[in-house]
């Protein structure tokens, strides 16, 4: 969250076999955004690591009003980084373990 | 709970709640 004040965190427990994960968003540092946004509210959403894009799902968030458009760059990356971690991870980890 | 609000775009489901207090970080 340090460069673009918000965090994404995984919402359930990976299991390193399905494609779809929970995650969860919220905005750490508000001084970082640059249009209007709800400060203390968590938004839950599933991510498919297969079909899914960071891009794509930050334009649904702008379009639902959780965030300006201004801010969907930063909203994208941050999803993109932690997804990015996850597979990583999932890279060392066997599926199933 | 009341406080959760479920908000669908594009065919993806949104749940929204509100941030634990914990994990606020002081702004």
């Amino acid at each position: 969250a340090e460069d673009t004040g918000l965090r994404v965190e995984l919402a359930e427990e990976d299991d390193y076999s399905n494609s779809s994960l929970a995650l969860r968003l919220w905005v750490e540092d508000p001084k970082k955004l640059k249009g209007k946004h709800k400060d203390n509210e968590a938004i839950e959403f599933s991510f498919n690591l297969e079909t899914d894009t960071p891009e794509e799902v930050a334009y649904e968030m702008v379009k639902s009003g959780f965030f300006h458009e201004s801010d969907s760059k930063a909203v994208a990356k941050s999803i993109r980084d932690r997804v990015t971690l996850i597979k990583k991870i999932r890279e060392k980890k066997p599926a199933g373990c | 709970s009341s406080l959760t609000q479920v908000v669908h775009s594009a065919g993806r489901r949104f749940i929204v709640s509100p941030v634990p207090e914990s994990r606020l970080r002081e702004s």
